[in-house]
């Protein structure tokens, strides 16, 4: 185990536990900053985590990022683990995250689906849902990112226990999302709603499970294609941006519709990095540069929720 | 642990819609247990799936049958999570 998070090796992947004592060193390192909180155990009893990034205030608007909703995507997890490092690294040091934290809190769940991410460590490094039983005796886990309540079982998800894309009984079914659900919904002052996966290079706004576009589409459209400039200017990593249905395909029940839906009209979805070989086995030497990049969108956005605040 | 000996992804190219149309129909084919990485979605964006060993060949008859193109991206998946796990542990000790 590394002795601090100084030492701690970014640059390659790790367990749950040694991220979970990654985050524990983070907060007894920066206990004015960082602290952790528990929203949630998830369908096997593990705990769900998220760092809080704040400066004071109370119920200050926040942003909420999260990390390793599908399990196999393990770059989002080791990029999270960046993240937290470098908000504590760059807070009084960087202009931008200084005058972000002194306004806003940061949420961070770096692992958002603990018990796959576990399972991908000891059983299945493909696997990508969550754990939980389901009405099928074969066949385990769901879709964490077809479970939300935002167009719940349309067409985009799939109703077969077995398929990797199962939206689940019914939304909310997971514990895991309904973590998040109960959390951002008490918390009443989420103004950005991140969440990252992998791969294939893309920033997307809602909606997914509808062609209809949202309210705010010429603004996140213009926020997206800032955060994606920003992104390239590092190693030229190209991305394309949009809506999750005109960019890629109908997705119904996903994080950042349900998230929009609910008022937070900053609501993105990143893809990460991949260069077209690897998928979700992107090499560990990877880790750094795409943390590295995603940051540079990530602010983007983050500083945009600053200076807009609605 | 799951074993992926033999395992491939391919990178496939549908160039038009009823060639996206026919990977769809692939993806339906449950028996093969065909994972797709990037599904299909519009000419010229490129469709990844991970293939089970046992359904590779059977896999690229279909492609090659119906014209479409494809690359191997990755050749053998264990061998890249078997490095993967090498370095993992090399960081522990």
């Amino acid at each position: 185990r590394a002795s601090s998070t100084d030492t701690f090796n970014y640059a390659t992947y790790h367990t749950l536990e040694e991220i979970y004592d990654f985050m524990d060193k983070l907060v007894a390192e920066h206990p004015q900053l960082v602290s952790k909180l528990q929203i949630g155990s998830t369908y096997e009893g593990l705990p769900i985590h998220v760092l809080k990034f704040s400066t004071g205030g109370s119920q200050r608007p926040a942003i909420w990022i999260d990390t390793g909703i599908h399990s196999r995507e393990w770059i989002t997890q080791a990029s999270g683990v960046w993240f937290a490092k470098k908000i504590t690294e760059d807070y009084g040091q960087d202009p931008t995250v200084t005058s972000i934290l002194d306004n806003l809190d940061i949420f961070l769940e770096i692992v958002t689906n603990p018990d796959g991410f576990a399972f991908t460590h000891s059983q299945n490094r493909l696997w990508r849902k969550t754990r939980s039983a389901t009405s099928s005796p074969l066949c385990v886990g769901v879709d964490a990112n077809r479970n939300w309540d935002a167009g719940f079982g349309k067409a985009g998800a799939s109703s077969s226990p077995c398929s990797d894309t199962y939206h689940g009984k019914s939304a909310n079914s997971e514990v895991e999302v309904q973590a998040i659900v109960n959390f951002v919904k008490n918390h009443g002052n989420i103004k950005a709603f991140i969440s990252i996966h992998s791969y294939s290079q893309l920033l997307l706004y809602p909606y997914g499970y509808t062609s209809q576009p949202a309210p705010d589409q010429t603004e996140l459209h213009q926020v997206a294609k800032s955060a994606v400039t920003a992104l390239a200017s590092l190693y030229g990593t190209e991305y394309q941006y949009g809506s999750i249905i005109d960019t890629i395909y109908q997705a119904s029940g996903s994080s950042i519709d349900w998230a929009y839906n609910q008022g937070i009209k900053y609501a993105f979805t990143f893809e990460l990095r991949d260069t077209g070989r690897y998928g979700f086995l992107l090499p560990a030497s990877q880790i750094i540069p795409t943390a590295q990049e995603t940051w540079l969108g990530l602010l983007t956005i983050m500083e945009h929720t600053q200076t807009h605040p609605y | 642990s799951e074993n992926f000996v033999g395992h491939q992804v391919l990178r496939i190219t549908a160039a038009d819609a009823a060639q996206v149309q026919k990977v769809a129909e692939l993806q339906d084919l449950e028996h093969l247990k065909l994972d797709f990485w990037r599904g299909p979605t519009q000419p010229g964006s490129p469709i990844d799936v991970r293939v089970p060993f046992a359904s590779v060949q059977a896999v690229k008859i279909f492609l090659e049958a119906h014209g479409l193109s494809y690359e191997v991206m990755i050749k053998d998946v264990q061998e890249l999570l078997d490095e993967e796990q090498e370095q993992m542990l090399a960081f522990r000790s």
